[in-house]
């Protein structure tokens, strides 16, 4: 299985959808300070189901739409869309493709898609469930997680191992 | 469950060891039981030894050498159980030169079977990717992605994307 | 006591608008008691709105602009009374070009008052100094300093150490 | 008052006698990962009077001696000493130099020197009250403290503005 594309509208500083075409090896993410750049591994994040504020940098999961700036207006709705494509059968469905879509309304409405059928977040996380890709997993490493996953107390780190088992 | 645990633990430490003197280009590692009889509730200890050098606990290595450590933890871990992509934030900021190569040696060597994205300041690291996004905020506060640039080595499949 | 607190508190919040402003070449900055009435236990808290944006709480900076932040604090609490010495361990290290030569340009006004040492990787750092020391460990595990390389621009200086 | 020199001897990685002269303005540490440039930054906290092993990296005090490589033997005593030019009379010393050392030996024992008179860690940090290097100031900054003091909860923070004020 390998990410395919990922699509971005109103979530943190990608206020105007903006969509990423994945290298099937290595794609790298440059760009200045402050550009956006850390704000795409949230979204991932987000989309595979993130339910910590804590992890996405915000105090409240409202943080994650886009809130304006000095001449724009705040959005009322982040989305999210990644499709994954399937080979090997590595997700629980039949289909090739798989496109995850996750949005997230001012007024506190969530709503979940899995190939356009909306659903609950429970099956998002049911769908990922042991692929590597779930929550404590390895697989995602943000900005300065690298010395806390060597800082970590002994019985924390348990988490990743527990996942690789 | 504890059997398992047990077993997929022995392989990532044994691919922890063989990682680990790849980035060092020598020297030893491994990650341990901190209680051996309790296996599915005990702490997990991370020893790593820099070539030359005698081992001290983790928390004394440089911040290079601490970097170089999870490195091998997260590639080891991969190792075992390999997730359909691997998305890397900065991971190789406080490397220098010597082992900003041996990193990127090794990943693409993983990246023969696996997706990586990484985000990067280090211009070397960007020559050894397929792929290159630039994202930007010409507008401030907005962010756009300007460019994909296609390295000179895969001709076909920037055709592909092209096409 | 509380009078005194408070008085510096404002030097500082004053210096560090400035300083923000200036690293961020525009925006604003604050730092405010959370409790007004409770000067001196009350805990503190940090504003940062880079140029065109609008304030989010300070974690959702970016890892550089957090950088930027912290500087602005640090040197702002120097402003209202410096130490002797100042040293900074890899304070550059998430920068990007533009935030290093606004960092460098406000490091070397400051160290026409202060005494600075740091620790970098970055060439760019390198050059604004005017002493350099390489420590190596050609014997593995003992370290050496290796050289000393005085800046072109002090050409009086060299003379001096090597008198 | 400007640094002038720090010889480290013993002192962890650096196991034969080093000495370095600072210039008055900006001076630069570097070299590869590993080579030893934040343990310079630790034999400076140390010998100002440094009493947190955590501070230093380590578990116990002990650690900041030479311990050793797979070609050396270890070390039985590690010593640091500094030389500040007291201009301006900051120092509440009459010496126009005053040179700081701090001496631990494997057996446990401390030696504490101001100007080659022995005294006591007491001493040493008394001498350097007030003037922005003692414990919780903002005048050295470790290699990832970056983050932390940022991240610090709001309590925390007001120890750097205690030493301003
Ligand atoms: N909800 C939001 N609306 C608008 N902007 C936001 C929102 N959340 C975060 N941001 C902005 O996004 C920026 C952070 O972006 P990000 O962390 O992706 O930067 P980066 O490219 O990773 O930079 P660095 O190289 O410094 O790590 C911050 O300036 C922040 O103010
Ligand atoms: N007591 C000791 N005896 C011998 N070596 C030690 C001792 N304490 C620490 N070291 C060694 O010093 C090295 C760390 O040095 P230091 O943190 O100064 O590196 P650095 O130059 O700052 O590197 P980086 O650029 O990665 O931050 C480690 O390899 C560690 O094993
Ligand atoms: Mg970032
Ligand atoms: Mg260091």
């Amino acid at each position: 299985m390998f990410l395919k594309n990922i699509e971005l509208s109103g979530f943190k500083s990608f206020a105007d959808k903006v969509t990423l075409e994945f290298s099937e090896r290595i794609s790298a993410i440059i760009g200045p300070n402050g550009s956006g750049k850390s704000n795409i591994v949230d979204a991932i994040k987000w989309v595979l189901g993130e339910q910590s504020v804590k992890s996405l940098r915000g105090k409240s999961m409202e943080e994650v739409i886009f809130n304006g700036t000095t001449t724009r207006k705040p959005l009322s709705r982040a989305s999210v869309s990644m499709t994954l494509v399937n080979e090997k059968g590595l997700l629980p469905v039949a289909f090739k493709e798989v496109t995850v879509s996750r949005q997230l309304y001012r007024s506190g409405e969530s709503k979940y898609l899995i190939n356009n059928a909306e659903c609950r977040l429970k099956d998002v996380i049911e769908l990922f469930m042991d692929t590597g890709l779930s929550k404590g997993a390895y697989s995602i490493i943000s900005q300065g997680q690298i010395s806390s996953i060597l800082t970590a107390n002994p019985y924390d780190r348990r988490l990743i191992f527990e996942e690789a088992a | 469950a504890e059997k398992k645990f047990l077993e997929t633990f022995r392989k990532v430490n044994k691919y922890f060891g063989e990682l680990i003197a790849e980035l060092f280009n020598g020297g030893s590692g491994e990650i341990s039981l901190i209680d051996e009889n309790d296996a599915l509730e005990s702490g997990i200890e991370i020893t790593v030894r820099p070539p030359g050098k005698k081992i001290l606990n983790i928390m004394s290595l440089s911040g290079g050498e601490q970097a170089m450590s999870a490195i091998g933890l997260i590639f080891a871990l991969f190792k075992v159980k390999p997730s359909p992509f691997c998305l890397l934030d900065e991971i190789d900021a406080p490397l220098d030169d010597a082992n900003l190569s041996r990193f990127l040696k090794m990943l693409k060597k993983f990246a023969e079977h696996s997706q990586f994205i990484i985000i990067t300041h280090h211009k070397k690291t960007m020559a050894a990717c397929d792929v290159l996004y630039g994202v930007s905020m010409e507008e401030k506060g907005v962010s756009k992605v300007l460019s994909v640039r296609i390295s000179e080595n895969n001709k076909n499949y920037s055709n592909e994307l092209a096409g």
